[in-house]
């Protein structure tokens, strides 16, 4: 363990209590993508099927259960809570992100590490993660105005995969046969993602100004 | 299962 995922991991879990404590506080969804909810937890069902069978520490198994359960909860939330649900941009949030999972799902099966079930549906899970937060871009783009909490939601979790970034360059050059490429270029792919949302929200910082999209 | 197969990450 480094710092820099240490790091990442903190704000990983930052940014699911920020949407938690948006959805609970406020009562309300809106401007928050069920779909990009539905493939967090996917990823996480999927990248974490070695919970039972691998023991890396209580802290990794301690954090693999808060985030499965987290996102489950998002979701089950978003779907069912009487007074939540109402709030849902459902016009809003028309990303077909079906297309997500089955991009990932090709790509999974074409490159991964080893050709076998658990390897083929971490590399899924990389891949998904990449494009999870697609769909809610192009929800707050098309709602054009960022609540505060919604903003740093997405701030956190961009700021999440930057640090690994920084992560997998400390272990490149401290540990002779790490290789983690497919996470590494996904995770680039992930960040870059990112770049415009972080452009706008700095830049909305800067000013002290409501976060505005381009439409 | 050889250390670089275990996924410590997150």
């Amino acid at each position: 363990m480094n710092i820099f995922r240490f790091a990442g991991d903190m704000t990983h879990l930052i940014s699911i209590l920020v949407l938690l404590l948006k959805i609970y506080a406020t009562k309300s969804c809106s401007g928050i993508s069920l779909k990009t909810q539905e493939l967090y937890a996917l990823v996480f069902l999927t990248r974490y099927l070695d919970l039972f069978t691998d023991f890396i520490s209580v802290y990794n198994t301690i954090m693999k259960l808060v985030f499965i359960a987290s996102s489950l909860a998002v979701v089950c939330c978003m779907r069912m809570h009487r007074v939540v649900r109402r709030s849902y941009d459902k016009d809003l949030d028309t990303f077909r992100h079906y297309f997500l999972i089955l991009a990932s799902f090709v790509l999974a099966l074409l490159v991964n590490e080893k050709f076998t079930f658990q390897e083929i549906f971490w590399a899924f899970s990389i891949y998904l993660e990449a494009l999870a937060i697609l769909p809610q871009l192009v929800l707050l783009q098309r709602s054009g105005n960022v609540d505060n909490l919604t903003g740093q939601y997405v701030f956190f979790l961009g700021a999440y995969r930057a640090f690994y970034i920084l992560n997998w360059i400390y272990r490149y050059f401290t540990e002779q046969h790490f290789s983690r490429w497919i996470a590494c270029v996904s995770g680039l792919v992930q960040t870059v993602l990112y770049a415009d949302f972080f452009y706008y929200y700095f830049i909305s910082w800067k000013n002290n100004a409501k976060m505005q999209l381009p439409a | 299962m050889e250390p670089s197969d275990l996924k410590d990450e997150l």
